[in-house]
């Protein structure tokens, strides 16, 4: 399967 | 260092704040398949311990890999690392470089 798009995934902690 | 031993830091950040104060982006399957500190909060754990830096990628948490791990996988691992009692203190494994190990 194609590489999932995370990229502009950003976690706060 | 060669390119393929590029330079790691261990860095302990007391949990000395009620946050940790950091933001990560990445993780495996995405471009950056490490996870990379793009946010340092002023007034957290992170910003009072005074060695994290901004795009320092992060290859391990208290001696945990993050290799492999999606993004929400290793965002657990740091979230349950500064949530656990059993350590008033989180072990960073960090380098400048961007790369996959």
């Amino acid at each position: 399967s194609p590489p999932k798009e995370y990229e502009d995934e950003v976690t706060f902690f | 260092p060669g390119l393929l031993e590029p330079t790691s830091t261990l860095v302990r950040v007391p949990k000395s704040a009620s946050t940790l104060g950091i933001a990560i982006e990445g993780g495996a399957n995405t471009r950056q398949p490490l996870p990379r500190i793009v946010t340092i909060q002023r007034g957290g754990s992170a910003h009072n311990c005074g060695q994290l830096k901004v795009g320092q990628v992060i290859l391990e948490v208290n001696g945990i890999s993050l290799r492999a791990r999606e993004h929400q996988e290793a965002a657990r691992l740091i979230a349950e690392a500064f949530k656990t009692k059993e350590k008033d203190y989180i072990d960073f494994l960090l380098t400048e470089f961007n790369v996959a190990l």
